[in-house]
């Protein structure tokens, strides 16, 4: 951190630890389940894509997708790697320079889609990574 | 219904649920198509509302796919025997394990070719394989036809259906056939017919000018030639669900590297 910023912190509190308290007490609140990073529904239909003459199946799929925030402290259910855990704190010191993690997909799992070709055959193939099954902090 | 693209969480209250645009919707089809890796949106010429024997044993693998993937293999392998063992057997599921695609292929021909009984009776398929998406190499293939019971005129009988892999054609005379298999039954037997056609179809793949199609031809226990339709061999003039089809299992033989757009 520069001289700058210690002057400013000298402003706001007396020692670097309330600095920190505070900050973790705003950020505490921010990670509470509610806004914490978690998977949230996402569907998509084929159906209502109008491709329902050619994919036989499925007619959609939970896709998914992961969103909340990933503030210090980290939960145990939010799935953070160890790395992660640190760069919170990190992130709390030095917030200009070192973001927070992200929330993202700890584990995706494939679909099976059953469609017909222009020729009236018959394909069924497994695609990977396209459901988020869980979410956590990287 | 409400929309294509839904967001069900509750925590997230100014999230609308609507309609996607049109341009939206173009996007989200041009996207998804893309990650299954087609050019375009297939139009496939289907001539009813119900599925034939094709689709629903494909069917058969997308459930068995989809319940594997939810509980244990040996019970999803409980499962698939009670439901439909007439259809995909449990030899079917077990190349499913090891591939990454199915494709089952329309025939595309049926010639039945009623001739005197001094000649040959036999039934013509051919299946066009033209069409199989780069990367994907052959690990198994099949030939489905399905046999009905027939004991009104062959009570006891038994006969031997033979498949064989057409290798020439001339127009004068019978064409050149390699036996692919001969098979035994009796006339009251009923059920799915499965034959290994895994060499033929990598043939076929490979040089698709050698693709000319299989036949088969029925004899009973004194070398009498009868039509396979007398044997009870479902042709296309049959059961929507009891066609003969042809289907192959795949394994990617070369990563396939997504364009950007």
């Amino acid at each position: 951190s520069t001289g700058r910023r210690r002057q400013q912190n000298r402003n706001r509190s007396n020692s670097p630890q309330e600095a920190t308290k505070g900050s973790a007490h705003t950020d505490y609140n921010s990670s509470d389940q509610k806004t914490a990073c978690r998977k949230h529904e996402l569907y998509v239909s084929f159906r209502e894509l109008g491709w329902q003459d050619w994919i036989i199946a499925p007619e959609g799929y939970a896709a998914n997708y992961c969103d909340g925030e990933c503030s210090f402290p980290l939960n145990a259910h939010m799935n953070a790697t160890n790395h992660a855990i640190v760069q919170t704190l990190v992130h709390l010191m030095n917030p200009e320079n070192v973001p927070k993690p992200c929330c993202a997909p700890t584990k995706l799992q494939a679909i099976s889609v059953l469609y017909y070709d222009d020729n009236s055959n018959v394909i069924l193939k497994k695609y990977k990574n396209m459901v988020v099954r869980s979410c956590g902090c990287h | 219904g409400s929309g294509s693209v839904l967001d069900g969480s509750e925590l997230q209250p100014n999230f609308i649920h609507r309609r996607l645009r049109n341009q939206e919707k173009r996007e989200m089809q041009k996207e998804i198509l893309s990650i299954l890796g087609l050019n375009h949106r297939p139009r496939p010429h289907l001539n009813s509302g119900k599925y034939n024997s094709a689709p629903l044993f494909m069917l058969d693998l997308y459930n068995s796919m989809s319940t594997e993937e939810k509980s244990d293999v040996d019970q999803y392998r409980s499962l698939f025997t009670t439901t439909r063992p007439a259809l995909a057997s449990l030899h079917d599921t077990e190349f499913l394990h090891d591939a990454d695609m199915v494709m089952s292929f329309v025939n595309l021909v049926e010639n039945d070719r009623e001739l005197s009984p001094q000649r040959r009776h036999h039934k013509e398929f051919k299946f066009n394989l033209s069409q199989i998406p780069e990367g994907e190499a052959i690990t198994a293939a099949e030939f489905r036809v399905y046999k009905e019971c027939v004991t009104r005129a062959f009570r006891n009988e038994t006969f031997l259906l033979s498949v064989f892999q057409v290798v020439g054609e001339h127009p004068d005379r019978d064409a050149d056939l390699f036996l692919l298999e001969s098979r035994r039954l009796w006339a009251a037997e009923e059920g799915w017919l499965e034959f290994d056609i895994t060499a033929t179809s990598n043939l076929w793949v490979m040089s698709p000018h050698h693709n000319l199609g299989l036949q088969i031809s029925v004899e009973t226990s004194s070398g009498w030639s009868i039509s396979p339709k007398e044997a009870g061999l479902v042709g296309r003039d049959g059961a929507l669900e009891r066609q003969p089809f042809m289907v192959a299992f795949f394994k990617v033989s070369e990563v396939r590297i997504r364009t950007a757009r």
